[in-house]
């Protein structure tokens, strides 16, 4: 199983559709300092069913909608599409390829898709339980977290990932 | 449960081992269980962390320097990476603290777990980039939009100045 | 005491409103006093900061970049110090998450504090070093022990290879 | 008032004898990870007053002294001496030269000297109470912390450089 690609639309700093096509092995991303790398990390989180504000940087979730500049309008959506290869089966969907789809309005409505098919939040957080995102996307300056943590919680993060 | 826990506590502990020593170009690390209270649920169980970098003698891992820490800290997830792959791991700037020479060393470890992992790493260090099969660009518009563009290694070098 | 607070804090947020447009080259910040409840006393106030980066909106502090944080925090530690200077200020890695458009503005802003402030710089930045009238290198020796050396900025490229 | 000279002995990784000699302007620490360049910035807090073990990067004061190694037998004591100009007088002691020295043994011992008279620990802390060490001394990764705190909390930070 790998990432194929991932298409953001109206999320953050990505007012366009932008697309990136991920090849097995190593993707790097690299830009200016505020240029858009983080988000890029932030949108490959949302879109596997993360909801912890704090783990997206932002504070509500209108936050997460391009809300345009001096020179170009604020979006009224913002969604983002991840597309695996499947065909190993590790997630437990039907296809060799799977297109998992989030998207919030202005107005605050929610909606979630796999492979076109709308779900629900659950449905999302359930079939990607498998891929570990809570230890396999480490954000900006978190990365010697784990040295902090109480031994207690230490274990519990390694629980996910036994 | 709790077997199943203490099998992968028990390879990643020896892995864990292993990668530190790779990672630190030598050095020694370990992992180990904590109890406390006297039963046997797992709750009462922790994981703590020794780390002793070359040169250096066992000491609290407090006093390990901004640089180590990033490093202990890769070392164990690449431990646990290599014990149970993930698909994919999406890495944002964790060699940021990194001196060129531990930055060859990071590479090194990201290249050997390549075959297993698919990872997409921010970074603004060219040493980490240059096992990079794809590059993506982004840079920020005068609209105030995101901007992408698909680079070559040998095209860095005039497109993002702003690497280390 | 209140009266010398809010003295203090209208030069210092004029000074920041400034300095952030230096260090970013445009955009616009500010402070603004909060209040919590209706006493007048000091306990109840609070100090927020707006930041808005060139070519952006106005959002939430939690929304900037990582390197946009660390300039941010810099240009309000700058404000501080030219409306109060201490005799001496000492930065460790405080430029670790600029690249190198930003590296130059902040050494421009720590050009233009020297002769207020001493500063001691801890960096891996060669842009920063640039500016510094002493350099010294430190090492670990195979004793386990650090070892320092006065650098001069050209013995910098041969004695110092870890420097971005 | 500025910085003079810092002679460290025996704390953390500076097992022999090491000065540094400060002028006025910009002083930079440079050096591959672990080599002891926060160390330095450790020394300076302490022997400044700093008691809290978290800003010193330790567990309990014996950590502060050289531990040894394979090749190097731990040290003694942990000594640290802080050679300041005061023709100024910002430091409310009458001599144009003030040398605070800090000094631990692995017995646990403290002492404190102000021009090589013995002094209390307070003594330091007062003296230097004017130099703003609270934020003018920014720890590796503590940066942006003014952004995260609360309005009260910055309020605090602001009084003290006020
Ligand atoms: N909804 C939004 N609309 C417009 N701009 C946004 C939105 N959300 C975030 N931003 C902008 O995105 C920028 C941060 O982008 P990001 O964190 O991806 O930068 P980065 O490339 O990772 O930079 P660094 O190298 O400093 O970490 C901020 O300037 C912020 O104002
Ligand atoms: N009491 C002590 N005895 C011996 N070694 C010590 C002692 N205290 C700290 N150290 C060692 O000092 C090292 C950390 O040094 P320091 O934090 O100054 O590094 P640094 O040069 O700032 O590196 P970086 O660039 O990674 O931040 C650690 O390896 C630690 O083991
Ligand atoms: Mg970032
Ligand atoms: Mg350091």
């Amino acid at each position: 199983m790998h990432l194929k690609r991932l298409e953001i639309h109206g999320f953050k700093t990505f007012a366009s559709r932008t697309t990136f096509e991920f090849r097995p092995g190593v993707s790097a991303i690299v830009g200016p300092n505020g240029s858009g790398k983080s988000n890029v990390v932030d949108a490959i989180r949302w879109v596997l069913g993360e909801q912890s504000q704090a783990m997206l940087r932002s504070r509500k979730s209108e936050d997460l909608i391009f809300g345009g500049g001096s020179k170009r309008a604020a979006s009224g959506f913002a969604e983002v599409s991840l597309t695996i290869d499947n065909s190993d089966r590790t997630l437990p969907v039907a296809f060799d390829t799977v297109t998992i789809t989030r998207r919030v309005t202005r107005s605050g409505d929610h909606e979630y898709f796999i492979n076109r098919a709308k779900v629900r939040l659950r449905d999302i957080q359930e079939a990607t339980a498998t891929l570990g995102g809570s230890y396999t996307i480490i954000n900006q300056g978190l990365v010697d977290n784990v040295l902090d943590l109480r031994p207690e919680e230490r274990r519990r993060l390694f629980e996910d990932a036994a | 449960m709790r077997a199943n826990f203490e099998q992968t506590f028990g390879a990643v502990a020896r892995e864990f081992a292993l990668t530190f020593q790779i990672m630190f170009g030598g050095g020694s690390a370990s992992l180990e269980l904590t109890k406390t209270g006297d039963g046997g649920a797992l709750d009462d169980i922790g994981i703590e962390i020794n780390a002793r970098p070359p040169g250096k003698r066992q000491q609290n891992l407090a006093l390990l320097s901004g640089g180590e820490r990033s490093l202990t800290a890769a070392a164990l997830l690449f431990a646990i990476l290599k014990v149970k792959p993930t698909p994919f791991c999406v890495l944002d700037e964790v060699d940021a603290a990194l001196d060129e020479a531990n930055v060859a060393r990071f590479r090194a470890a990201l290249d050997d777990l390549r075959s297993t992992s698919q990872f997409v790493v921010v970074t603004h260090n060219r040493g980490t980039i240059e096992i990079a099969d794809s590059i993506y660009g982004v840079s920020m518009g005068d609209d105030s939009a995101s901007r992408v563009l698909s680079l070559r290694l040998d095209e860095l070098i005039t497109v993002a100045p702003h690497l280390r």
